[in-house]
Order: C-alpha cells, then structure tokens, then sequence
C-alpha cells in the first residue's frame, strides 16, 4: 500500500499571471511527482498541490526563488490518512 | 451484510462491496421505483450499475447523475449514496420530487469509476483516474473525465500518460465511459446530465472555460445562480470534460458539481462531513431537477 509519509499540501494564492505561467511550469516537471489538486488557472484562484516528501525542499526552493508565497495546509498527509482508515474500521465494526 | 437500507450508516465511508450490496437492498426496499441495471463492465471486469428510479412508462425524459468518476473524491460516492436514498424515501412524502418522478426518470451510476475506486482503498488513497494499461508505459491509468469526445486533447489535459489529467489514447478509449456513452446515447431522451465530483464547492456548466461561447450559456447560469447561493460558478479549463459532450449532444441541462472538500483535509474529508455535504447538495440538486421539469425542451 501506497503511504504519504511526509507528503504536504501546499496551497499557493497566485498573484499574477507570471507566476501562474511559473506554475504551470511545474505541473510538467515530471520528476517531483506533484499533485495538483487544484490546477493554476487564474489569479482570483488558489492552487493547492501535494508534495511528496522527496521533493519538498526542491519545490519550496523553487518557490522562493521565483518569490511566490506559499502556505502549507496539510503537513503530513500520512496522518489524516490513519485517521481516515481508524475511523473506517470503527465504522466497519 | 446490511440488514435493511434503515441500517446502513450514510456518515461513513464503505468499500465497493459493500455498496453494491447496499444497492440491492435499496431495490429490494422499493421495488416499484428503484431497478438497478447493468450497464457494463469496468477495465477490471468489475460490473458498473446503475439506480434507475421510475414510476412508469417507456423511456420518459430522464435526469442522469453520477458520482465519483475521479475515485479519490470520496465524498462524491458517499453523497450519491445518501441522495438515491433520499430519492427513494421522499417519493410520496415530498410533492416536488413525487411530481417530477409521476413525469421524469432518474438514473444514477454511484460508482462511476469502480476500479479506481476499490484501488484508492487497497493500494493507494490518492488514485484519481482509471486502472487501464497505457501501451508503452509504465504508467496507469486515464482520467476519465478527459476522456470524453468533446475538445478532447485540448487545454487542460495532457498526452502525457503519467499525469493525473491523462485524456487517453482516443475519445471513449475508457470502457467505464464507453458504458455510460452507450446508455445516454441508447436511451436518446435525457434532459438534465449532472456529474458529482469534489474539492471546490462549485457549481459548472458546458464549456465554462469557453466563457459564453454556449448557446444557453445566460440560462444555465442566471437560473440557478440566485437559488444556489452556496455554490459558484467557474471557468474551469479543462477539456474532454462529460458535461461538454453531453451537452454537445443535445443535453441542455449539463452541470458539474465540485462539493466542498477543501481547506484543511483536501480528498481526505472526515466521514462526519459526509451528510452535511449530502444535504446541502441535494437542495440544490433538487432545484435543478425542479427547473429541467418545469422547462421541458
């Protein structure tokens, strides 16, 4: 079974469309794995990505590099996951 | 396992089995207005059905709902559960609903995506799209929601096949798509296609990202904007989309739903959030099958 050990969620309120085209970039970026679960479409819109835990110093370095500010809304995606999977088993019994 | 509909716990989350099982208590429930219907198999040979609520007739005008066709929205399953419950418990009770089903069919395909569904509880939580092998890939999987023949290919989709927004090989390349196309274009009378995802609480219509170039663009957006205050509309970009085609097909009432499941726990919402989403959903649902009644086209 696949875990998220570490993977964050990060949630990026876009202020121009310099940085949505920046963004965009790295939707390509195939190497780092990312999920967005919300896509970079517009700047009245926020972009929410999941990070696995290998990339995220590089995706934070990215975004500090290109000044593009950022907010982390899940920290370890891992947890809400045991959480979800305790809670199902009680269900379930 | 579930004794009678009344004993299945709507605030929490299940596995395919066992909604499938649930599935047939409901029509063993209400016989005279629930049928489920085999509509085909998945990638995986799991069968995909269908809650077909009829009161009569042959092939009335019909609403269509789906849930889930991205597996990892599982508030989108959940709440689809709770609605074709609440369907079949307000007929008689609740006039609305029992005008609209004396006149109207409504299909609804709980589990639009069932291999990826069961995957995102066995093997990865995460898992959106389907479980099909990409020829020359190691890759898995298409998003079946870019995999419809409307735009396909175009913006917001990629040819790419280890991205999440995979759009396929070739429009209908999905059987779990390919099923549903075969159904809708069968039966040639639905009025209303509504599909259920989640993250964003929005509400979408037909080529929103298009802005405007839909002929009934004003109406499907002026109707509804001042009844369903909860929820937005948006351009979102993204083609291939089931609303798209089913509106190039004639369907004028074609709506997406993104239900809430944003902020702190994204795909991961809490179980007790399920019928609190459930019902806020359905007034809004209700409202639209309420329009497409009492506008036939």
């Amino acid at each position: 079974e696949r875990v998220f050990i570490g993977d964050q969620v990060i949630r990026v309120n876009v202020q121009s469309e310099e940085q949505i085209q920046l963004l965009q970039a790295l939707e390509n970026q195939q190497e780092w794995e990312l999920d967005f679960w919300l896509h970079p479409v517009s700047t009245e819109l926020p972009v929410d990505i999941r990070v696995p835990h290998s990339s995220v110093s590089s995706v934070t370095e990215y975004l500090i590099a290109h000044n593009i500010h950022y907010s982390v809304i899940i920290n370890n995606l891992q947890e809400l996951l045991d959480e979800e999977k305790a809670e199902m088993e009680e269900n379930q019994m | 396992n579930e004794f009678s509909t009344r004993s299945f716990n709507f605030g929490a989350y299940h596995r395919l089995e066992t909604i499938y099982s649930w599935m047939d208590t409901l029509v063993a429930q209400y016989p005279k207005l629930v049928t489920k219907q085999d509509i085909g198999r998945s990638y995986e040979n799991r069968p995909m059905y269908v809650l077909k609520f009829s009161t009569g007739g042959n092939k009335r005008p019909a609403i269509w709902i789906d849930t889930g066709i991205h597996s990892r929205e599982w508030v989108s399953q959940a709440t689809g559960v709770w609605t074709a419950n609440k369907i079949a418990t307000d007929y008689g009770t609740d006039a609305s609903l029992t005008s609209l089903l004396n006149t109207m069919d409504i299909y609804m395909l709980l589990l639009a995506n069932p291999d990826g569904y069961a995957y995102t509880h066995s093997n990865d939580r995460m898992w959106r799209k389907t479980r099909s092998k990409n020829p020359g890939s190691v890759c898995i999987g298409v998003d079946p929601n870019r995999n419809w023949d409307a735009g396909f290919g175009g913006p917001g989709a990629s040819n790419n096949p280890c991205s999440e927004s995979y759009h396929g090989p070739s429009a209908h390349s999905e059987i779990e798509v390919k099923n549903v196309v075969n159904l809708i274009e069968s039966h040639g009378n639905f009025k209303s296609f509504i599909s259920v995802h989640a993250y964003s609480q929005l509400l979408m219509y037909p080529y929103g990202y298009s802005c405007g170039s839909v002929p009934h663009q004003p109406e499907l957006v002026r109707k509804e904007k001042h009844t369903v205050e909860s929820h937005l509309f948006l351009s979102d970009p993204a083609s291939g989309g089931s609303i798209d085609w089913s509106y190039n097909l004639g369907i004028k009432y074609s709506f997406a739903f993104e239900l809430r499941d944003t902020g702190r726990y994204g795909f991961i919402l809490p179980a007790n959030q399920i019928i609190p989403t459930a019902t806020e959903t359905w007034l809004a649902l209700k409202h639209i099958m309420e329009y497409v009644r009492d506008h036939p086209y």
